[in-house]
């Protein structure tokens, strides 16, 4: 067994020098990690898992790699080689993220993006690392289905001065404070996204398309008491049936509170804040509408 | 610009005008003079 | 100079903390100035607990028989009133805190602890007192602070009450003298019992040029908020519990007059006029404090009706 490892390994090098990342990966999982001829070291095995899962991920093949990571995971847990469990975490995001678990891949990369240390082993961690990982946090975020998870996620990310330097900040910043994306915003956001989050869904829509949709729908219904289907539909860029469709799925869902009259194809929106306290919202926006209406005219010198 | 603003905030007046408003608004009211009374 | 509060002067610090002159005279901390921020945070930190009691610490240090609070910081407590030692569950995080203190170079020691008594009042249960007491055995110069966050909402002003204990067995020379406050029934006990181990001291606050700076421009908005808030609304619970700790006090008080008028058939010159009177006119206080300030409530809400919805277009 010790010649055929040594074999393998060596062929797994030459196949990732040609990056043929899946042959690698394939050479290296045919070794027997719990063959009970030899005593393998933990440490050992953990490295080999981790590195096949890296492999498969290169070429995107969540399902092979995760095989390999749900394996580490019972080693990682006593493994005190920080540069191993840093990519164990980072392989686990980003199967996840493969596997459009949106909010849990955001929350491990987001654990990424605050590592203090610069420097793990030999491995150098820069700040452009950092960046992707916190980029990539955002995007997951934006891309999971609205609900008050993700609100909270959207709020942490909303309030980390990193982020408002993140070219995708705007979009956090919108999504985060609930107002409706325009096309023009959503397409310069697709530009952004990998492969995988740009697939369709069976029925034929992107990921994206479902996950803005449904926040406008959200955004929609703070800005409304109620709307016919056909506005709905046009201020959403979808066909009025659709828009119903989606919102009445969000109100069983208990994502939106809301009702739907379909005689008259009209949604009624409802918001629990008491109307006292809305009256009190109400006065606050006037308040300081008219605040800035007179620091506007100070700065003016009028 | 100024204007549009300042006609936009006119235009937010009043500030809420619900049936369910002036309900509240009238209960919380007695609620408040009843506990004057009881206080009293 | 304003600033120069800000300070920490080690040496002068380090010769008290020798001298120890607290331990001659149980009353020799009179006087408590807190920062704008220490304060902020507290209440903030309180009122984040809700109807639930929480817990901090205090960073400063002392000025003769002044106790100085530059800084506070929330413990990850929880209860501090349904368990003997609820600190306990801190330890670490105390201890781990002071060193990541020093290693920033924060020299200020904890000089006290802060806890809240949401809804009724402030001044020492018997777990505080027992508290206190440990504490002032081991951390002296150390204080004890207690937030009302809900009365501090129906007050419009922060009900915050700072505390010191006498050594165990201590009688002091005369009552301490304390600016009245209402005490639910069902805490009267725990107040009445242990309100001679302990007195109050004076409380004033100071801010540096930059928190000046900063609040007035808060102040700028201030307004926003005192128009878009309304005290009824936050505080109904609060409210209706006082009206029901009333009635039972009423209650009881009436009682105990019927028992008086009974008695007094046998030993006239034994009526005790005194007690119901106080008693009553404790109540009779409590009652127009309610009043006033749902009155109080209640102008601000009719004065918005009128600025915001009388305008029709």
């Amino acid at each position: 067994e010790e010649q055929v490892l040594i074999i393998r390994e060596k062929l797994a090098e030459l196949y990732e020098s040609e990056q043929q990342w899946s042959k690698a990966a394939q050479m290296l999982s045919g070794i027997d990690l719990d063959s009970g001829v030899r005593i393998l070291d933990d440490m050992y095995k953990l490295s080999k898992c981790v590195q096949i899962a890296r492999l498969y991920l290169e070429d995107d093949d969540a399902v092979n790699a995760e095989a390999f990571i749900n394996k580490a995971s019972f080693l990682v847990s006593n493994s005190q080689q920080e540069v191993l469990n840093l990519q164990y975490k980072v392989c686990y995001a980003r199967i996840l993220d493969l596997k459009r678990k949106f909010l849990e891949a955001a929350l491990r990369y987001y654990d990424i993006s605050q590592i203090e240390k610069r420097q793990i082993g030999d491995e150098e961690i820069d700040e452009d690392a950092l960046e992707q990982a916190l980029s990539a946090a955002v995007t997951c975020t934006i891309l999971a289905a609205a609900g008050p998870q993700r609100s909270r996620v959207l709020a942490t990310l909303y309030k980390d001065e990193r982020c408002s330097k993140l070219k995708i900040y705007p979009i956090l910043q919108k999504v985060n404070l609930e107002r409706i994306l325009r096309k023009p915003e959503i397409d310069a956001f697709a530009e952004e996204l990998k492969p995988h989050q740009k697939a369709l869904l069976p029925d034929n829509s992107t990921v994206l398309d479902r996950a803005m949709i449904e926040h406008n729908l959200l955004s929609a219904s703070k800005l409304y008491t109620n709307i016919s289907f056909e506005e709905l539909g046009t201020l959403l860029g979808i066909p009025p049936q659709k828009a119903e469709k989606i919102a009445a799925r969000m109100i069983y869902e208990d994502r939106m509170r809301g009702s739907i009259d379909q005689v008259e194809a009209v949604i009624h929106f409802e918001d629990d804040t008491e109307e006292l306290q809305q009256w009190d919202q109400q006065i606050a926006g006037l308040c300081q509408a008219l605040n800035d209406i007179l620091d506007s005219m100070t700065s003016k010198g009028m | 610009s100024f204007l549009r603003q300042v006609s936009s905030l006119l235009r937010r007046l009043p500030a809420m005008e619900s049936e369910k408003f002036q309900d509240d608004f009238l209960m919380e009211y007695n609620d408040t003079l009843l506990v004057a009374y009881l206080a009293m | 100079d304003a600033d120069a509060i800000y300070y920490y002067d080690e040496a002068v610090l380090a010769k008290f903390q020798q001298e120890k002159p607290w331990t001659q005279d149980p009353n020799y901390f009179r006087r408590v100035k807190i920062s704008a921020l220490a304060l902020l945070k507290m209440v903030v930190h309180a009122r984040s607990g809700g109807t639930i009691e929480v817990m901090g610490l205090m960073q400063g240090k002392t000025d003769g028989d002044t106790i100085i609070v530059m800084d506070a910081f929330a413990l990850p407590v929880e209860g501090t009133e349904t368990r003997v030692n609820a600190q306990a569950d801190a330890y670490e995080y105390m201890v781990e805190y002071a060193q990541t203190n020093k290693q920033a170079g924060r020299l200020e020691n904890v000089v006290g602890w802060y806890h809240s008594h949401p809804g009724y009042g402030c001044w020492l249960s018997g777990i505080d007192v027992s508290t206190q007491m440990l504490n002032q055995q081991f951390q002296e110069p150390f204080l004890a602070v207690v937030i009302d966050p809900t009365r501090t909402v129906s007050a419009g002003k922060v009900e915050i009450g700072a505390f010191r204990t006498y050594p165990q067995g201590y009688k002091p020379p005369d009552e301490p003298v304390s600016e009245y406050q209402t005490i639910p029934l069902n805490k009267i006990e725990d107040f009445g019992v242990h309100c001679k181990q302990y007195y109050a001291l004076d409380i004033t606050y100071f801010k540096s040029a930059l928190d000046s700076h900063l609040l007035d421009l808060l102040w700028n908005k201030y307004w926003v908020n005192t128009l878009s808030s309304s005290p009824l609304l936050g505080n109904r619970d609060y409210v209706a519990g006082q009206i029901s700790d009333l009635a039972e006090k009423l209650e009881q008080a009436e009682n105990q007059l019927a028992h008086t008028r009974l008695g007094s058939f046998l030993l006239p010159s034994q009526r005790k006029k005194e007690p119901e009177e106080s008693q009553l006119a404790k109540i009779t206080r409590d009652s127009s404090k309610i009043t006033v300030e749902q009155v109080h409530g209640l102008m601000s809400q009719v004065i918005k009706d009128i600025l915001f919805n009388s305008v029709h277009h």
